[in-house]
């Protein structure tokens, strides 16, 4: 098979941070 | 087989599960307030061989202003503020779905009282067998009677009772059920009725200067526990009646696991109420 190849116009590291929701605990309805 | 998933705690799934819960906590409580749901700590689902879903929820509910008694639907019940001393329960639940089915299969809950934010003139929730403020709840009482020659109540139950330090010496802040009486004399009886008049009373000062409210419940509820009776010599038109209970504020119901099912840890040993 012939290879398939990606062109990728800037790496991930230059993309900035990806914020990632925790699962849990999840959002205070009231107050902590 | 068991597979074992991680949803997210605000996804729909978990939200019914705590809901469902809370209601069952709810339900299984016969004295004190109403619980709401704070935050949903953390979620498992384990699902068997058969397919049936288990669900281990954890989750942290905070304490109302309506009394169990209290017909009110949870949804306009209002959450204590937290400088008024907020009561909070951590408790982990275990569910089962069976037919799409889900039902509470046990629970452990633990219930404490915030202590982070005291301060100076602050009130301070009190125990529930502080003899001053007692005398203060019976004062309150008596004062509410008074005011009422046609129907007299006695006190059914001590919700929460604080003080306050202000100048003239601690001011207290109560709130207790109050219940109809049939009275000969100076004898009173509680009406233990569905039809008898209940309601909840706050009331705010000192003993010899008071202000009490009264809101009655709009509708019947039959009392399903066992309660104590005893005349209180002081007040002979306030018969003293109370649900067995501890000194400390209302809690919720400890642990309930009636299959030994081993499905909570015992990591914290909670002391059961005698409810």
């Amino acid at each position: 098979a012939t290879p398939v190849l990606t062109v990728v116009d800037k790496p991930a590291s230059e993309l900035g941070p990806v914020t990632l929701l925790p699962a849990c605990p999840g959002r205070v309805r009231f107050f902590k | 087989q068991i597979n074992v998933r991680e949803p997210l705690c605000d996804s729909p799934e978990a939200e019914e599960a705590a809901l469902l819960a809370r209601d069952y906590l709810n339900a299984q409580h016969n004295h004190g307030y109403k619980y709401e749901l704070n935050r949903i700590e953390d979620i498992k689902v384990h699902t068997g061989p058969t397919g049936d879903d288990s669900y281990a929820i954890e989750i942290d509910l905070l304490e109302t202003n309506c009394h169990v008694l209290d017909p009110t639907p949870l949804a306009n019940c209002t959450v204590r503020p937290k400088h008024l001393t907020a009561v909070e329960g951590d408790c982990d639940v275990v569910l089962k779905r069976v037919d799409g089915v889900l039902t509470v299969v046990a629970f452990k809950c633990k219930t404490e009282e915030s202590r982070e934010d005291l301060c100076l003139g602050c009130y301070t929730l009190l125990p529930l067998n502080d003899t001053t403020a007692l005398k203060f709840v019976h004062d309150s009482l008596a004062t509410f009677n008074g005011i009422n020659p046609n129907q007299t109540y006695t006190i059914l139950e001590v919700g929460r009772m604080s003080s306050q330090v202000v100048a003239g010496g601690p001011q207290y802040l109560a709130e207790f059920i109050i219940n109809e009486a049939n009275c000969t004399g100076d004898t009173c009886e509680p009406l233990i009725d569905p039809l008898a008049e209940r309601g909840i009373c706050t009331s705010k000062g000192f003993s010899f200067q008071h202000t009490v409210d009264c809101k009655m419940f709009p509708t019947l509820m039959p009392i399903v526990n066992d309660i104590t009776i005893g005349a209180v010599p002081d007040y002979p038109k306030a018969v003293h009646v109370l649900h067995k209970h501890g000194f400390g504020h209302h809690k919720l119901t400890a642990l309930h696991d009636p299959h030994l099912s081993k499905l909570l840890s015992a990591e914290s040993a909670e002391s059961a109420e005698i409810v």
